[in-house]
């Protein structure tokens, strides 16, 4: 089954929520804050970005792989989980 | 004669209320006087209607949140169906309220009970990572009865910021004790899944449940597969009786069904066994999980003794959990020894697959110089990468040096997928405590048509386990000391020789003497508990 993005972003910065909200201001994310209470991985949503789509967003794919202070980014897919 | 609750349906929760012998012996524990007070357990589901009669007052707000929408309240988004009814039916199974004349009972009825909205929205990996590591510190036991589709041809599992959610919860939820991930095994059954191909229900940090019918069958929905811990009890056909539980709108359901309604009974008697001792690790509950499982009723055509002794199925895991034993293994259990890992690199060349081929590994190198690394196994993976013309007829086995044969992945016949397995772990219980020195073997064979093709890219077979002997522990009551140190209320320090009443645990002594069963009555901590010196929590 075909991946399914959404317009959200994991991204662990090297240099915590500062870094984070630069980040953001410059391509226009918002940041949704930490992923887990203790480190940094932040949760950044593009309102530019379709909700859902077959494809990923190459553009701040490559934005994000060319920022320096950006350890590690992963835009998200749905994740298809059901009730058992 | 044992106490019991006075709510009208506990009269149906035939599980346990001793209606069928063997049941979970849940009664037995609340009689000596364990309820879950203290334990906080969270459902990750569609919410929990947390004003509802038979919830409120268990209600943890702490424990929950809704990250669909991303606000405190978890409140479940209502529709005509009731199909957001899940989290709140795996909730009641858990802590609904006792005597208070609504309802049935929760396994922990004082065990306070949170929950999280993450189903019924967009699921992604950040959501779900985020909801299983909410309040790491608060919250002791994650209970979760949903995954990947169970539609017999998926292989999928958690993505990166998921095991790492995991990972953290295991190393440094619970103040380090390791949080405790209780997952529902999946109902494939129909379509021939297999929960190894789950990548949540396979990991090694989580505890996997399965499910029986009152009868002690397999029911239709169940999975079998090699990874799963141990089995309560859960519908079958129609015809067969179901778990009781709260519901939507303030109400209560005796349909609660499928695995999902196992994980919670499993979390709830695991919540028992971390009030008798609440310095367990999250594999010493697995241990005391693997002990405190027994065959019981339950029929199976598979099982079959492994090496140490144990009988296993695919179906049950080791078998129904007895809460009973669960909680006296818990008051004397000794902290397992850290966990030990041991990565043996087998195939690292493509090699062509046969019909039926065998990859032999000799063990032995899994030692630090003269000392062995490992003794006694826990978990074994098996991560691979091959690509296969019709996956789904691939049945893969692994036979370990003490003759245990575990089915890694039996046929699924409604998975054609070309693409192989691509750095999938598999996952076996059935060796546990199992000494891992001497020959495994990979057993690859194609049940499909003969033209099937494939290639083996690699294979690693990856031990876990302990450098102790656990086979030479002693069964039952393991005390190291009759000493114990007790202190009256004014804390002064009293020795006293073992009076045959207490018990050490982990350096705690538990007076077993809890004369009433009722909710939300405070017994004064000296009565129950006094510390003894030195208290080391375990290090898992």
């Amino acid at each position: 089954l075909a991946p399914i993005y959404v317009s959200s972003w994991a991204v662990r910065m090297t240099q915590g929520y500062q870094e984070a909200e630069r980040l953001s201001r410059k391509f226009g994310f918002v940041n949704l804050g930490q992923i887990f209470p203790d480190d940094q991985f932040f949760h950044l949503r593009h309102r530019g970005v379709a909700k859902q789509s077959l494809t990923p967003h190459w553009g701040h794919q490559l934005r994000l792989k060319k920022e320096p202070k950006v350890q590690w980014f992963e835009q998200q897919t749905l994740r298809r989980r059901v009730k058992r | 004669s044992l106490v019991s609750p006075t709510d009208p349906w506990f009269s149906k929760q035939w599980y346990m209320n001793h209606e069928i012998q063997p049941d979970h012996n849940i009664l037995r524990v609340w009689n000596q006087g364990l309820t879950g007070r203290g334990v906080v357990v969270s459902i990750l589901d569609d919410g929990i209607e947390k004003d509802h009669p038979d919830l409120w007052a268990n209600y943890d707000p702490l424990a929950s949140y809704d990250f669909n929408d991303y606000d405190p309240d978890p409140q479940p988004r209502y529709t005509t169906s009731d199909e957001n009814r899940h989290g709140t039916r795996c909730a009641g199974e858990v802590a609904s309220t006792a005597n208070n004349g609504f309802c049935g009972t929760g396994v922990a009825f004082n065990a306070r009970i949170g929950g999280v909205r993450m189903l019924d929205g967009t699921v992604t990996d950040i959501v779900e990572a985020q909801s299983l590591s909410l309040q790491p510190q608060h919250i002791h036991i994650y209970s979760a009865s949903w995954g990947p589709e169970d539609d017999g041809r998926t292989v999928d599992g958690p993505g990166i910021l998921t095991r790492e959610a995991f990972r953290r919860g295991v190393t440094k939820g619970r103040q380090g004790l390791g949080t405790l991930f209780i997952w529902a095994s999946g109902n494939g059954g129909l379509h021939y899944d297999n929960c190894n191909c789950d990548g949540y229900t396979n990991s090694i940090h989580t505890l996997s449940v399965g499910s029986t019918t009152r009868q002690g069958r397999v029911p239709w929905y169940s999975e079998a597969c090699a990874s799963t811990f141990t089995t309560t009890f859960s519908s079958g056909l129609a015809t067969d009786p179901q778990i009781v539980t709260t519901d939507l709108h303030h109400q209560c359901t005796d349909k609660h069904t499928g695995t999902s309604a196992s994980a919670p009974l499993a979390a709830g008697m695991i919540a028992l066994a971390l009030e008798a001792n609440p310095l367990l690790t999250w594999r010493d509950l697995q241990h005391l999980v693997v002990r405190a499982s027994r065959p019981a009723q339950l029929q199976a055509e598979d099982w079959k003794f492994n090496g140490v002794g144990r009988q296993v199925s695919h179906h049950y895991g080791y078998g129904l959990l007895d809460a009973g034993l669960l909680v006296d293994l818990a008051r004397v259990w000794v902290p397992t020894q850290p966990q030990r890992k041991c990565t043996i690199r087998v195939v690292h060349t493509p090699t062509p697959i046969l019909p039926r081929m065998l990859v032999a590994k000799n063990v032995s190198a899994c030692s630090e110089g003269p000392r062995r690394l490992i003794r006694s196994l826990e978990h074994v993976q098996v991560q691979l990468s091959l690509s296969y013309s019709r996956r789904g007829d691939l049945e893969i086995s692994l036979t370990s040096p003490m003759g245990t044969r575990s089915t890694l992945v039996a046929i699924r016949p409604l998975d054609i997928s070309g693409q192989g397995y691509n750095n999938w772990i598999f996952m076996s219980t059935h060796y546990w405590d199992e000494d891992p020195h001497g020959l495994w073997m990979l057993d690859l064979e194609n049940k499909g048509y003969y033209f099937n093709t494939g290639t083996l890219h690699y294979y690693t077979l990856l031990l876990y386990g302990t450098a102790e002997d656990m086979t030479a522990r002693p069964p039952g009551h393991q005390v190291t000391s009759r000493t114990c140190v007790q202190r009256d209320t004014e804390g002064l320090r009293q020795e006293s020789e073992g009076d045959g009443q207490s018990s050490i645990v982990a350096w705690l002594c538990v007076l077993s003497s809890w004369p009433t069963l009722n909710s939300h009555t405070h017994q004064a901590v000296t009565t129950g508990w006094v510390s003894c010196h030195p208290v080391i929590p375990a290090r898992a």
